[in-house]
């Protein structure tokens, strides 16, 4: 089964 | 003070609903140049973000920027007491508690005002960095809001997988599985019936479905879809507004 990324590491915290 | 006005409550409620249900509690920040919001979902798998520029009002003024801090599931309820085809004024002052959303039938002479509290929330304005994508495909939302919605039934997981000419997306679960090919084409008598496709690279990713089923309700806001897809960042779901648009970015599952 594959697993869920997340998008934590594509942020910029303006 | 900001009065913005669209000349039908129906724009706005299409664009709340297009995303409410995958968040609540929403910062809009109302410039001079209009209305931007956005906000992460909880899991922090998929990120939604709004420009509403002034083009798309009958009328918008905001002299100060002013940042709105509202729960979606209250504003949805005010939202539901106008009729979509009055007009919507929201208006705030400098430094608001409320915000006041007047709803004006201007045949009737029927005017009805209401006044919602704001919150305030701690959300750190987020910014996905402008990514290098390895397929754009432009479709008509209703066409990809079915195949989402069919497919979903399957499987609580959606592959996209795009070569040169062939889209393809599949689910594969335990009652069986599905799969639906497009190829690009042009109608020339319905441009909008059109699916267009560039590609640099071919892609084979694999989505939540139920993340998929939030973003397909963008779908009221605009007859085509944009989609862009990459190996090594979020997908981009775009509904284009007259002047904005509703975009959802959403990470890929990916196989340990």
């Amino acid at each position: 089964t594959p697993i869920q990324n997340d998008l934590n590491e594509f942020y910029t915290v303006v | 003070m900001l009065e913005a006005k669209f000349e039908e409550a129906s724009l706005f409620k299409r664009i709340i609903d297009g995303f409410k249900d995958c968040v609540q509690l929403v910062n809009f920040q109302c410039k001079e140049d209009g209305i931007i919001a956005q906000a992460v979902d909880d899991s922090r798998v998929l990120l939604v973000s709004l420009e509403i520029g002034i083009e798309a009002f009958q009328n918008y003024r905001c002299d100060h920027p002013v940042t709105l801090g509202i729960d979606l599931t209250s504003l949805s309820k005010i939202l539901r007491c106008g009729n979509n085809s009055d007009t919507l004024t929201l208006i705030a002052d400098d430094t608001p508690d409320t915000v006041l959303l007047l709803f004006e039938d201007t045949k009737k002479d029927r005017v009805a005002e209401y006044s919602l509290k704001l919150m305030d929330i701690d959300a750190a304005f987020l910014k996905i960095e402008d990514l290098a994508y390895d397929c754009t495909l432009m479709m008509p939302s209703s066409e990809f809001s079915k195949i989402v919605r069919d497919l979903s039934q399957l499987s609580d997981s959606l592959n996209i997988m795009i070569t040169k000419e062939t889209i393809k997306f599949v689910a594969d679960g335990d009652i069986g599985s599905g799969s639906v090919i497009l190829k690009p084409f042009v109608n020339m008598d319905k441009p909008e019936d059109s699916i267009k496709l560039e590609m640099d690279q071919p892609v084979d990713l694999t989505f939540g479905s139920k993340y998929l089923l939030d973003i397909v309700k963008g779908s009221a806001l605009a007859e085509k879809v944009g989609i862009r897809l990459s190996s090594e960042a979020p997908a981009l779901f775009q509904f284009d507004l007259k002047s904005g648009y509703l975009q959802f970015f959403l990470a890929p599952k990916f196989n340990d």
